[in-house]
């Protein structure tokens, strides 16, 4: 199974 | 006071066109170095990230940088009103508006159409988008794209995206089957067929291609698409808007468990 990931485990908020 | 006109209004439909789906209100930045708008969907899986650079407008002014609310809904709504071949200005004297003008005028300038849009208080959730050296580049014809897409779309909602030093592959495994199609380096002069690869580390990156199909209704701001990935990271689809900017999309991976 796939787990879609979200952008904030990528980029930091700010 | 702010004011930017564009000679080629039809270019500001066609992104406004090309994000609705995917996002419901942004904020655009205006700055005396142009407009810029970040926006995300409301599962943060997708962003949307637009550049206008001032000189890409025939006139262009902006006294104060002053952030623009809008509704992407409302703002198409206006944008209906505007002709394929009009100029469109965008225009506020105020510095805190609560509303924005836009002005839309044919080439013989004898059909003028003036609208007020009422302007949305947003919080801005910007993300710190790192500039990242990307480990493959894909270069290829954004119709292609579009139709690798959709046509894999219809056998899973999943892609795996492969590259290597002389191709890309998207495979796709479903209920009803699996499938892959292979698009090859290839220095074609026509550029339907042109498809351009940097692979400096090959990467296996699997998405859903529900947000790669919303991102590709920007086929129409470019003939060329690229596709920029690294290991462990959010896909980039950038649209080159010729003299102007550019319209990136990013997608968080799908990652198996």
């Amino acid at each position: 199974r796939d787990i879609q990931k979200d952008l904030q485990s990528f980029f930091q908020n700010i | 006071m702010f004011e930017a006109k564009l000679q080629q209004g039809v270019i500001f439909k066609k992104i406004v066109d090309a994000i609705k789906d995917l996002v419901k209100s942004v904020n655009i930045d205006a700055s005396t170095s142009g407009l810029s708008m970040q926006a995300m969907d409301s599962a943060h899986v997708a962003l949307v990230s637009l550049k206008l650079n001032e000189n890409g407008f025939k006139d262009y002014r902006c006294d104060r940088p002053i952030t623009l609310g809008l509704s992407i809904e409302n703002l198409s709504k206006i944008l209906k009103c505007a002709g394929n071949d009009d100029t469109i200005t965008l225009q506020t004297d105020e510095e805190e508006p609560s509303s924005l003008k836009f002005f839309f005028e044919n080439q013989q300038a004898s059909k003028i159409s003036e609208f007020s849009l009422n302007l949305m208080s947003l919080d801005s959730e910007s993300l710190g988008i790192p500039d990242t050296d990307y480990s493959s580049v894909i270069q290829m014809s954004s119709a292609e794209f579009s139709r690798i897409c959709k046509e894999l779309s219809s056998i899973s909602e999943t892609v795996e995206i492969e590259t290597s030093k002389e191709s890309v592959k998207f495979s796709v495994q479903g209920d009803i089957g699996a499938g892959s199609i292979t698009v090859k380096n290839n220095q074609s002069d026509k550029d339907v067929d042109r498809v351009d690869l940097q692979i400096d580390q090959p990467v296996k990156l699997t998405f859903a291609l529900r947000y790669l199909n919303m991102f590709n209704k920007a086929v129409s701001l470019s003939s060329t698409v690229s596709l920029n990935m690294s290991e462990e990271n959010p896909l980039m689809v950038e649209y080159k808007i010729d003299d102007l900017g550019s319209l990136r999309f990013y997608l968080a991976p799908k990652i198996s468990d």
